[in-house]
């Protein structure tokens, strides 16, 4: 039989939770090789910048929920760490066999890079909750639990001072590293690549035109695909 | 995968998208 909203909600946040006990608040012994095998480890700015995260993100959450709802910011936070660590982990090793290379320093020192991974976590968590949905006009913040709009994406881009352009990179190879996600949470993340390719990554300031401008003087731009494509 | 379009090639993943050659 179908299930009950808040059945459903609390079925997938049992699934997540469960799925993520095994994951540790800490990179695992795997993913901690990963760190070391780097030209510069970067293990001690990994968890320095989780902490700082941590402590905004939660500030955020709270400030957007209500002064009560800190501590829920702190359990989503605790979430998406875990799930952060979980799906690096799982996106090194796809890397490694796809490149054969052990050193991926240049990545793992990169902070748009844990940043996105990190943001594209927490998109995920807030969505198990239903505290992220573009059901009843999220986005555009038109109607529903008013709680329930003032978190939903792009909140967490502005929490992290995070490009959109830059987050939209992770979302397809975090689908590809976490299999067991659900349908409505891939639906989700889908709708939040969509909103960025069709409206958030041209806003003013993006990234996208430099990188668009230094294509041109480049001359890739002449490479022109046609329409049918 | 839930309907979702997987737009990389095999030679393209995260460490390019995040200009790591």
């Amino acid at each position: 039989p179908p299930q009950t909203p808040i059945r459903a909600a609390m079925t997938s946040i049992q699934l997540l939770r469960g799925d993520l006990t095994s994951s540790g608040d800490q990179p695992s012994t795997v993913l901690a090789t990963y760190f070391k095998n780097c030209t510069v480890d970067p293990t001690q700015d990994v968890l320095k910048r989780l902490e700082t995260l941590g402590q905004v993100f939660s500030q955020r959450f709270g400030q957007a929920v209500g002064p009560r709802c800190v501590v829920y910011g702190r359990q989503r936070f605790a979430l998406g760490v875990r799930l952060y660590y979980k799906v690096m982990e799982a996106m090194l090793k796809s890397e490694e066999k796809r490149l054969s290379v052990q050193n991926f320093s240049k990545l793992l020192n990169d902070s748009t890079f844990h940043k996105s991974l990190l943001a594209c976590a927490l998109e995920v968590v807030m969505s198990t909750y239903g505290e992220s949905s573009f059901k009843n006009g999220g986005y555009n913040h038109g109607g529903g639990d008013p709680a329930e709009t003032n978190v939903c994406f792009p909140w967490i881009l502005d929490v992290f001072s995070l490009a959109a352009f830059d987050f939209y990179k992770v979302i397809e190879s975090f689908i590809k590293a976490e299999p067991t996600l659900s349908k409505d949470i891939v639906k989700h993340l889908e709708t939040c690549e969509n909103l960025i390719m069709e409206r958030i990554a041209w806003r003013t300031g993006s990234p996208l035109f430099e990188l668009l401008k230094q294509e041109h003087e480049s001359g890739a731009a002449e490479q022109v695909e046609p329409p049918a494509s | 995968s839930h309907d979702y379009h997987f737009g990389l090639e095999d030679h393209e993943g995260i460490s390019e998208l995040f200009d790591c050659d």
